[in-house]
């Protein structure tokens, strides 16, 4: 579909992010959104609330964080656009109807560790990896 | 309670509520399949045995203590570097450590501690006119798929023995029971020894590595454990004469074993 609009909008045309036009309605669509940019939130699963406390040891539950705002250019300072993200925007400016923005979405996990019995009371000590948001960027 | 609590600043669109009961339900079996758990697990009492669960907490608390809350592992640690690490530093504060253990590389292979509990409820070692050994059993039924043993090791406390063998000296030894005859003696293969002073204290640790494997692999062949213990002339005494903790003993002091596992293959959650 990307390629039948470009063959709408002209030969000469290019998806180049170095073309002028499209450079300065990236700068419009910017300064147009009032929308909070992209940025990572803390959120809390407790396993006590789950009324797990009986066979989870530990921890009690941990900040998984998530990943909420639009993906705006230019970004904040500590956040990178993938290319994904670049023309996700570009095809999104061309299409806003059709094409989303790009998501905001998690870029570094961490892992957490959980401390648990089994229903023999064994005890499992697991590694768990991709638990918790470290950073988030624009996909 | 609300499970899923917002404490960082809130988004406009976000709506904070509380789950309803069928949400939460539904949010129980996605944690769960993420833990990689069948079900809720329900474990039972085995009497008060207390020392694997805290001998674990001390674990995942040294591995805890360099990340935030909630256990958060640093990402540097990724690599297992940090975790070979903590468990080196739990180790030597726990107990006189295992060479064979220390030495291996399967620390910074771990990704899975599991401690069992001791079955066997019966102690005719302990007991002061019985055979010379005791029997131990675990559960190895419910280690999940995909995990590979890379170290196994039997635990038991000994305590410093000041009456009649003040000046002794013991071997310990831990042999892997192979059948079990009605009428007669039963097979067994020698898996390790240690010689202990009278006065010593503390956690021996014995390698178990390779019938763990073979528990795994073949649960019939799970006939458990027996212990012996000699004095220096071969003659065989009582577990608890050489300062042995058996079931009468301590909480925190009771026998256990604890296996490492590396996960051999992909989680991959089942499609609803």
């Amino acid at each position: 579909s990307v390629t039948s609009k470009r063959r709408h909008h002209g030969r000469t045309k290019s998806t180049s992010v170095q073309e002028s036009p499209r450079a300065a309605s990236l700068t419009e669509y910017n300064t147009s959104d009032q929308r909070q940019a992209c940025k990572k939130h803390e959120l809390y699963v407790s396993f006590r609330d789950l009324g797990w406390q009986d066979w989870i040891i530990a921890p009690e539950g941990y900040a998984a964080y998530y990943c909420d705002g639009e993906c705006s250019f230019p970004l904040n300072a500590h956040m990178n656009a993938t290319n994904h993200a670049i023309v996700q925007t570009l095809v999104h400016l061309m299409n806003p109807d059709y094409i989303p923005k790009p998501c905001c979405a998690p870029t570094k996990l961490n892992a957490i560790s959980v401390l648990f019995f089994d229903d023999s009371s064994n005890v499992i000590l697991k590694k768990y990896r991709n638990m918790v948001v470290r950073a988030c960027g624009c996909h | 309670g609300s499970l899923l609590l917002d404490t960082g600043d809130m988004h406009s669109s976000f709506v904070h509520r509380r789950l309803k009961q069928h949400e939460k339900r539904d949010m129980q079996r996605e944690i769960l399949s993420i833990l990689g758990l069948p079900h809720r697990p329900r474990p039972h009492s085995h009497g008060k045995q207390d020392s694997a669960p805290l001998f674990m907490l001390d674990l995942y608390n040294a591995m805890s203590s360099g990340g935030s809350g909630g256990g958060e592992e640093e990402e540097e640690e990724e690599d297992g570097e940090g975790f070979s690490h903590r468990y080196r530093a739990v180790f030597t504060t726990q107990s006189p450590p295992l060479a064979s253990l220390q030495d291996s590389t399967f620390l910074n292979q771990a990704d899975m501690v599991m401690s069992f509990v001791n079955l066997v409820e019966h102690e005719k070692g302990f007991a002061l006119y019985q055979p010379h050994h005791q029997e131990y059993k675990f559960n190895l039924s419910q280690i999940p798929e995909g995990e590979a043993v890379t170290a196994a090791e039997f635990r038991i406390y000994k305590e410093w023995v000041r009456r009649h063998f003040e000046n002794e000296t013991f071997q310990i030894s831990i042999y892997q029971v192979l059948h079990e005859n009605v009428n007669s003696d039963t097979d067994l293969l020698l898996l390790d020894t240690r010689t202990v002073w009278a006065s010593e204290e503390g956690w021996q640790v014995f390698d178990i590595t390779a019938t763990s494997n073979l528990w795994v692999m073949s649960p019939q062949h799970n006939l458990g454990l027996q212990l012996h213990v000699q004095t220096i002339d071969g003659q065989g005494i009582n577990p608890k004469m050489a300062g042995l903790i058996g079931q009468h003993g301590p909480h925190d002091k009771q026998p256990f074993m604890v296996a490492f596992f590396k996960v051999s293959e992909v989680h991959i959650r089942t499609t609803r």
